[in-house]
């Protein structure tokens, strides 16, 4: 799991059971002490795999929405509310946002937001995400700079600065930090529901080759060789999420589904599938 | 049910705000300022603890475990 505080804004990525829209109270009462007010939130997830261990208020996406209802200010009186589909079954993405009258249109036109759910891992791969047997006797940051080093995950940003962190049995979280950017990486590798995800932020703009989103999205890919995978890209411009497959179908992926939607204070989401090409 | 196992799949919440006091936008620090007994208080809710963190002239990171 992840936390980023910027200036004005914050983001928390939790895996797991967490309560996680249980910090939004808190931290606009702790915001509110220096000043700052609730402007626009945004929540998204994409489908658990065991639902039924979810915790009150993410029992469903219903009982999270009224949560959220119920918990985000009344000034922030636009709000929507969508699942959007796709072809692979149980594999929707969920999204939530909510915002003030001067924050419908995204102040940030050019930049964009990437989320990648992958699921199934290449067994190879998953397996440099355990720790020896009895941990190894190495801490956790210590064990986690070794899997970032043998996995290539220091390879996808090269000029990032990365902290990371290994979990005992199994279990890996990074976060690279490289100007006003950040990019984390969440794995869960243990054989039968195998996970990891990939985020990070760009710019449209962006056209030198390693933060350009078609080389950073496979590179991260390849670490993991994902038999199935979906990408959600945040952006006020439509210029994003076609880069996508241009990144993935040369690595064997196949674009199976394609679902787009708008959003106050977000702009576009749009949700892709892909499963990697029979041999 | 099938047994249960970690669950991968992440919640995601980022949230904007916005400041009228010109001395506090000025620090330019906002939400840096936030004392870390604070986001301790803050990650008590969502049941998770900073394992690690690094931080630049722009945002701070913190790997966080549940």
């Amino acid at each position: 799991s992840s936390l980023f505080v910027y200036p004005t804004k914050i983001i928390i990525k939790t895996c797991g059971t967490t309560q996680l829209l249980k910090s939004i109270r808190p931290l606009i009462h702790h915001a509110c002490n220096l000043g700052l007010s609730l402007c626009s939130c945004r929540y998204t997830r994409g489908s658990f795999i065991f639902p039924k261990a979810q915790p009150s208020p993410h029992t469903s996406f219903k009982e999270e929405v009224l949560y959220l209802e119920d918990t985000v200010p009344d000034n922030l009186c636009y709000r929507k509310a969508s699942v959007m589909p796709s072809k692979i079954t149980n594999h929707s993405w969920h999204v939530f946002t909510a915002c003030d009258e001067s924050h419908i249109i995204p102040s940030d036109h050019d930049i964009y937001t990437v989320e990648v759910c992958m699921t199934d891992l290449d067994r190879a791969s998953a397996r440099k995400f355990f720790l020896p047997p009895g941990g190894g006797n190495k801490s956790g940051d210590v064990a986690g700079k070794e899997m970032t080093k043998i996995t290539g995950i220091g390879e996808i940003n090269p000029r990032a600065m990365i902290c990371d962190f290994a979990f005992d049995p199994c279990g890996y979280s990074m976060n690279g930090i490289h100007n006003d950017r950040y990019s984390t990486i969440h794995v869960t590798p243990e054989d039968g529901f195998s996970y990891a995800s990939f985020e990070c932020v760009g710019s449209i703009f962006d056209d030198d080759d390693i933060e350009h989103l078609v080389g950073t999205l496979r590179r991260a890919v390849q670490v993991f060789r994902p038999a199935s995978l979906s990408v959600s890209t945040t952006c006020a411009s439509h210029e994003v999420w076609p880069r996508v497959a241009h990144a993935l179908e040369p690595i064997g992926l196949k674009c199976r589904s394609c679902a787009a939607d708008e959003f106050p204070s977000a702009g576009s989401i749009v949700f892709q599938t892909f499963t990697a090409r029979r041999k | 049910m099938a047994m249960s196992g970690f669950e991968g799949f992440e919640k995601r919440l980022e949230l904007h705000f916005f400041g009228d006091d010109p001395a506090m936008m000025g620090s330019n620090l906002g939400l840096r300022l936030l004392d870390f007994e604070s986001l301790e208080q803050v990650l008590n809710a969502v049941q998770c603890t900073v394992v690690s963190a690094v931080a630049n002239q722009y945002f701070d990171a913190y790997v966080l475990s549940e």
